[in-house]
């Protein structure tokens, strides 16, 4: 109906790709935009800035690799404050299901690792949460540990692919990847009792996975180099040699 | 017959089919995502321009149409054969993708690269 606002999607509408994202992907009218807080919302406008114009033309020198980012915030919770010098914060990423149309190209977990609490100043790191005491650390400060320009000074983006890897994607149904977010105060400094005062985990991490749309890394590889550059430069010469 | 057709001044065609101007052609169209009722989870772009293509498929289809040669053929049995087949539509011919920056239901926030979402250029088909 004319000037009715929302898209009224057919049922067999959702064959056609877009329509059938829409009925996945987008909150319904009713339900209101989530409030998305400040640092993973800024990262992604960044992203996308630096990935389309202001049309929305994805940019000839986009950097992402990916044609799809997804930004999955941890399930809220607060960290259990401890005694002594460490704090810790155990991150819950839920994860969904992989469409067969995507494949995970790259997962990064991007993190605070410079925290202000209280009256301190605190160095963090993330490691992958095993049921036993946390032994082995992601290397805090070795491979994967970028900073990119897009991050504010406070945060790291940290490679966590192979963990994330095959074995938690392919499973059915929901599936939680579990992160543990470590933080020391300084060495020599006066061991302080913290409360995280509010420090949900919403502020301190989130995760970024990268996807290819499968269909499109196929069709890449369907037409030959020679036709398709033959077709791109002009069409008509291939209608004029069948004719 | 075909020595005809060659020599087929264009004026005529286009006398049956009306002025250059109203010839299949790509026009430009924006819309913002509010119209679309979609704002509450598109974060960018504002606006969109999917344009369209729009205007008559001439007997003599011109090269810049990339037309296949079905598309003659077509136009032919229309004019000689028999009327109830319709000429050729004026549909897209090449698309262009686009960004979409959205939030999702549970609260992710997804940079998404959406083909055949922009009417780069025209056909007659």
């Amino acid at each position: 109906q004319v000037g009715q606002p929302s898209v009224a999607l057919l049922p067999e509408a959702s064959t056609v790709p877009l329509i059938r994202e829409l009925l996945e992907e987008a909150p319904g009218k009713q339900q209101r935009k989530p409030r998305v807080p400040g640092p993973p919302l800024r990262y992604m406008l960044e992203l996308y800035q630096h990935s389309a114009d202001e049309s929305g033309h994805p940019r000839e020198n986009r950097t992402t690799g990916a044609t799809m980012v997804r930004l999955v915030r941890p399930l809220a919770n607060v960290a259990r404050p401890l005694r002594g010098p460490w704090h810790k914060q155990t991150l819950d990423f839920p994860l969904r299901p992989n469409r067969v149309a995507y494949q995970l190209v790259r997962a990064t977990v991007v993190y605070r690792h410079q925290l202000h609490l209280a009256h301190s100043h605190l160095s963090c790191h993330v490691e992958h949460w095993v049921q036993k005491s946390p032994t082995d650390h992601f290397p805090s400060s070795g491979r994967g540990s970028s900073k990119p320009s897009l991050l504010p000074e406070a945060w790291t983006e940290m490679d966590i692919t192979q963990h994330v890897g095959q074995k938690l994607w392919n499973h059915k149904g929901r599936r939680v990847l579990r992160l543990l977010f470590l933080c020391q105060q300084p060495r020599g400094s006066e061991v302080l009792e913290f409360r995280w005062h509010g420090t949900s985990s919403l502020d301190t991490a989130f995760l970024l996975l990268y996807f290819n749309d499968t269909q499109s890394v196929q069709k890449a590889k369907l037409l030959p180099r020679g036709l398709e550059e033959f077709t791109e430069r002009d069409p008509s010469l291939i209608l004029r040699r069948a004719r | 017959q075909a020595g005809i057709i060659a020599s087929e001044v264009p004026g005529r065609s286009r006398e049956r089919d009306g002025s250059e101007s109203n010839q299949c052609s790509l026009h430009p169209f924006q819309v913002s995502f509010q119209q679309l009722g979609w704002d509450h989870w598109i974060i960018a772009p504002h606006l969109y321009t999917p344009n369209y293509c729009k205007g008559v498929c001439p007997r003599v289809l011109h090269y810049g149409l990339n037309s296949p040669n079905h598309a003659i053929i077509q136009n032919l049995v229309n004019e000689l054969v028999d009327q109830s087949i319709p000429q050729p539509s004026c549909v897209p011919y090449k698309y262009v993708p686009i960004s979409i920056l959205l939030i999702e239901a549970n609260g992710s926030i997804l940079y998404k690269e959406y083909e055949d979402m922009i009417a780069q250029s025209c056909t007659c088909r």
